[in-house]
């Protein structure tokens, strides 16, 4: 799976998530990326968010629209994505990750397996990384 | 307003890629994050960054996502993609799309062209051809990598750990 978070001059928020889906799927599965609040989710009045991951597991935890339902109780959003991913693994055994920026233009990259390559630029800043820690 | 744009390339595994696989990942996620803000800087729209971004993910077959998906169960592409506009929450969606390369460029058109939300399979692809969408053949998306991919998931099936497999 892959995806995109930005935000633009005007403060506008967006997201796009595309994806093949899981090897050796049945004909006719489709997982969490194309789902509204799953895959992810965009508001101007909290931010955007895309998902990667258990594309099964996503699904029953709304995993991105919860992630901006933290946002919204007061969360930044390197919390709001760490406990969205956490109330996943907790509650139905799932892991992935997020990519999130907010309306006031914070950003995060979380995930709860091993690796997920990300890269981000705010203002003319490049970073990047794929491994815990990077 | 600051001009940000983040992009991933997928969470998986239970263990490192081996090290010239993290390079070419690397290389390919900040590629995308770098066009899109090309888009941004040039005064395009968030949502006009995201695609742009997207679309040279799909084109990697590094990751699963176009030209680089993983197959389905007999060998195919099955593609979903979905983009959203946090402006007024207008979204376009499309589930499970085959030999098309770009399938958020599809899902963009759902968002524009249509009054609905998501299409899915033949009724996507009639869409598509609606819209001068070009069809590509099947053999444009399928990796080396992921023929073998499908072969060993075939080989082990359920003897894969939950953290190798059904993660996309």
């Amino acid at each position: 799976t892959v995806g995109a978070v930005a935000m633009d001059g005007q403060g506008n928020v967006a997201f796009a998530t595309s994806t093949g889906g899981i090897v050796n799927k049945m004909i006719g599965r489709v997982g969490d990326s194309p789902c509204i609040g799953s895959g992810g989710y965009a508001d101007n009045h909290i931010g955007a968010v895309s998902s990667t991951g258990h594309g099964e597991s996503i699904m029953k935890v709304n995993l991105a629209r919860l992630t901006l339902f933290h946002m919204e109780q007061g969360m930044s959003p390197e919390e709001a994505a760490s406990n969205a991913l956490n109330y996943m693994k907790t509650r139905v055994q799932g892991t992935g990750g997020l990519i999130v920026v907010s309306k006031e233009g914070e950003w995060t990259a979380k995930w709860s397996t091993y690796s997920m390559p990300w890269a981000a630029v705010k203002d003319g800043q490049l970073q990047y990384g794929l491994n815990p820690g990077e | 307003m600051p001009l940000v744009i983040v992009v991933h390339g997928g969470a998986g595994g239970n263990a490192p890629h081996p090290e010239d696989r993290q390079e070419k990942l690397r290389q390919g996620v900040t590629k995308a994050a770098l066009k899109g803000y090309d888009i941004l800087r040039g005064g395009g729209r968030a949502i006009d960054a995201v695609e742009g971004a997207v679309v040279v993910l799909e084109d990697d077959p590094e990751f699963n996502a176009g030209c680089g998906s993983v197959l389905n169960e007999q060998g195919k592409v099955e593609m979903d993609a979905i983009i959203m506009d946090g402006k007024d929450l207008s979204s376009g969606a499309v589930s499970a799309v085959k030999r098309i390369a770009n399938p958020i460029k599809l899902a963009h058109l759902v968002m524009e062209k249509t009054r609905h939300t998501l299409l899915t399979d033949q009724g996507a692809a009639l869409f598509a051809k609606a819209m001068g969408v070009p069809e590509i053949p099947e053999e444009q998306l399928v990796t080396e990598q992921n023929l073998k991919r499908l072969e060993k998931a075939k080989l082990k099936g359920d003897q894969l750990p939950a953290s190798e497999k059904d993660l996309g």
